[in-house]
């Protein structure tokens, strides 16, 4: 049982990450590196599946629920949402 | 799509469509699960050159390359990170890493929203006719989205960041996901960006129906769209050994029956299986079925699948009968047996038969197509229903457009049926669902894009949805297929959509994002919860009173205590005062205004202060406020009523939803 918890914590789902543009330490210059700084803080191993421009201020990773809670907690992260899938009408 | 644009009128009045140099500036943006770009409707003749704005591209994948696309399909991307991220690569085998539509969906719904000219088409001869997207003029432009297993939100919102860059005026997404939060939707999310842009959303209200609060896509800032059917019918008769006849629908193409009648089986009775009446795969015994045919009960699984049961186990043709979640409501399909589809009143009555008579016989006779079958509209059984489950204070859906038995493009990958059996391919396929109303209304608002370049998103919608109309020409209400009876707004929003009446509203009511973040107030939405749907730093004002109901939203839906007073007024002793704010924009020639009310119910007092508006330009704006004054109801009770601002020549309609919860 200790195992299969163990595993379904390290399983990673995807999630989107809803950053404060605002709050970008004066730091950083690109808002890219601040949100690969912000994700490599909890996560060595997570890649960015996007960046994106327009919609939101964030990003789009794969986390275990742990890391997206440690990220979630960091100041400059509005929201880590997880990823939810659509269906055709 | 053939048939719609007739029905929608607009055939007869080409006079009033925009020149087409003013159409093909407009770009139709369609998030769905690609396009087979070889579809005549991306006919590119006649289309100058691609608009200079536009960003966006082909990309290039298996099966597909960038030359592929031209003036008609500007644009073809797909959008699969999320997607492999959750479910493993891309089967290749089995569908295409690229923009190519190995499903049929997307080829459907953007050619319907913006499809060029095609004369002569059909399914198998059914729905002949010179088929058009809504805009033929417009542009189109793909994102990929929609995959094997499903559509993910990272992939969604990738598409519509790209959309937005990319420069389309219209987004049209015939998709939906459960019911959240604004802020926690990623569909209402990129659609709010979009809004921002001037770039109006259009979604499917989703096929839940006929029950209540079944709605997808709720945020205020969407177009959504529910399904009406039109006057057209694909008749199917079932004739049975005592002589009675019943009609049902089919598409079914190929060999007929003999003319003779063939033994008839209820598929409960010629299975073992404690679901054997719905024909699931497997579970029928071939020697009770072969040469026989088959009533099969709908539900579970595909329509088109029990048939292709039916004809695995050696049947001869299906009967396929509706129950009470479909009731009266025919959808066709391209069955691969001889099939038909009946109401569950015929469905019930051939059951008797069926039980009552030792040796059933029956055969189906096939009808092609009718038209001129009436009433229509009708709302669409599936169509998903009112009341909003998120903000009861916004009517949703906002209207109706076609969306039952509907003819447009399809995928050369797959058959008809959609089933991989199913080796029939065709240029184009009818099928039914808010998918299929969704792009109507997306490409009707393109041709108003055009015509009106300058309107935002809000205003567009508001002429879409204050000409919608709500009964026949006899004066009758809109019916509802899955009672039979009247539908309400809770089912048709503001009605069934009238282009050519939208193309001249007289007034509208705009909504500006700013507006919008109010409304995101109102909903007490955090400081960060507002963020995440406007990427602003925003910070409602704690000392303004933001209300839900001044959201200058074309449709009124008033939810009421039961038995007490509530907020936006005074009241007590049992009744409710509730005060909407609006305010109408002029976009047309100075004329005088004045409001009609109507309701159902003597429960709800109506006032319309000022009662007569005067415009003396063009964009003006004059403002009025309603006020409800409500009797108590026991929970659960609704009613309906109209408010309609005329000068003699526009009439701006409002509907009007009340619920005591």
């Amino acid at each position: 049982a200790a195992t299969i918890e163990t595993r379904k914590q390290l399983k990673k789902k995807t999630y989107i990450v809803h950053m404060a543009k605002s709050e970008m330490p004066d730091s950083f210059t690109e808002h890219l590196n601040w949100y690969d700084s912000s994700l490599k803080s909890v996560s060595e191993s997570a890649e960015m599946l996007y960046s994106y421009n327009n919609v939101i201020h964030g990003f789009a990773t794969q986390l275990t629920a742990e890391e997206a809670e440690s990220l979630e907690a960091q100041p400059g992260i509005l929201s880590v949402l997880p990823q939810v899938r659509y269906e055709l009408h | 799509t053939t048939r719609t644009p007739e029905f929608l009128g607009l055939g007869k009045s080409d006079g009033l469509i925009p020149a087409s140099n003013s159409m093909s500036d407009v770009i139709v943006g369609v998030l769905d699960t690609g396009v087979w770009p070889e579809s005549k409707s991306f006919n590119d003749m006649g289309l100058g050159p691609v608009p200079i704005s536009w960003k966006g591209e082909c990309e290039v994948g298996k099966n597909f390359n960038a030359s592929i696309c031209n003036r008609k399909l500007i644009g073809a991307r797909f959008f699969s990170k999320g997607y492999e991220a959750t479910l493993g690569p891309i089967d290749e085998s089995s569908e295409s890493r690229s923009p190519r539509d190995d499903d049929g969906h997307g080829t459907h719904t953007s050619t319907t929203a913006a499809g060029s000219v095609v004369e002569a088409a059909s399914l198998f001869g059914y729905a002949y006719g010179s088929a058009r997207g809504m805009a033929p003029g417009a542009r189109v432009a793909i994102y990929k989205v929609c995959w094997l297993g499903g559509c993910f939100s990272a992939d969604i919102l990738e598409a519509m960041d790209k959309a937005i860059d990319d420069g389309v005026n219209i987004l049209s997404m015939s998709l939906g996901g459960g019911i959240s939060d604004y802020f926690r939707d990623s569909v209402a999310i990129g659609a709010f960006t979009a809004m921002e842009r001037g770039i109006l959303v259009s979604c499917s209200a989703g096929n839940a129906g006929p029950s209540s609060y079944s709605l997808s896509n709720l945020a205020p800032w969407i177009t959504t769209v529910g399904a009406g059917t039109l006057d057209r019918d694909f008749p199917a008769y079932v004739s049975l050994g005592n002589g009675k006849n019943f009609s049902g629908v089919s598409l079914y193409s190929g060999k007929r029956l003999p003319d003779s009648l063939l033994s008839f089986v209820y598929a409960g009775n010629a299975s073992n299986a404690t679901n054997g009446n719905l024909c699931m795969t497997g579970t029928l015994i071939p020697e009770k079925v072969a040469g026989k045919i088959v009533l099969c009960d709908r539900g579970l699984n595909a329509r088109v699948q029990k048939g292709a049961v039916v004809k695995e186990a050696g049947g001869a043709g299906m009967v396929l009968a509706n129950t009470a979640a479909n009731g009266e409501e025919l959808v066709a399909d391209a069955h691969l047996l001889p099939a038909t589809t009946v109401g569950q009143k015929s469905g019930e009555l051939i059951k008797n038969y069926l039980f009552s008579d030792p040796n059933p016989t029956a055969t189906i006779v096939f009808g092609g197509t009718k038209v001129g079958v009436q009433p229509s509209p009708v709302v669409a059984a599936f169509s998903s229903r009112g009341p909003n489950s998120i903000t009861a204070e916004i009517l949703k859906p906002d209207l109706i457009a076609p969306g039952v038995n509907i003819l447009a493009g399809w995928s050369g990958k797959v058959g008809p049926s959609g089933l991989s059996v199913d080796n029939r391919r065709v240029d184009f396929n009818i099928i039914s669902g808010t998918s299929m109303s969704c792009p109507h209304v997306s490409g009707l608002a393109a041709l108003l894009k055009a015509a009106h370049f300058d309107w935002s998103p809000a205003a567009i919608r508001s002429s879409l949805m204050t000409t919608a109309y709500t009964t026949y020409k006899t004066g009758e209400k809109i019916q509802d297929v899955a009672t039979g009876k009247p539908s309400t707004p809770f089912d048709h929003g503001a009605g069934h959509v009238d282009p050519v009446s939208a193309l001249n509203p007289g007034l509208v009511y705009d909504i500006t994002a700013d507006d919008y973040l109010d409304f995101l107030c109102a909903l007490n939405y955090t400081s960060a919860q507002i963020s995440n749907l406007s990427k602003k730093k925003f910070t409602c004002d704690s000392s303004k009173k933001y209300s839900i109901t001044d959201l200058n939203y074309p449709s009124f839906a008033v939810p009421l205590e039961t038995a007490q007073s509530v907020a936006g007024g005074g009241g007590g002793g049992g009744t409710s005062v509730v005060k909407y704010t609006r305010t109408l924009t002029n976009v047309d020639s100075p004329a005088t205004y004045k409001v009609t009310v109507s309701s159902e119910t003597e429960s709800v007092k109506i006032s319309v202060v000022p009662e007569s508006l005067s415009f003396s330009e063009v964009n003006e704006k004059k403002s009025y406020t309603v006020t409800f004054t409500a009797s108590s109801a026991p929970s659960g009770t609704t009613s309906f009523g109209r408010i309609v601002w005329s000068d003699g020549k526009h009439m701006v309609g409002s509907p009007i939803a009340f619920s005591w919860t």
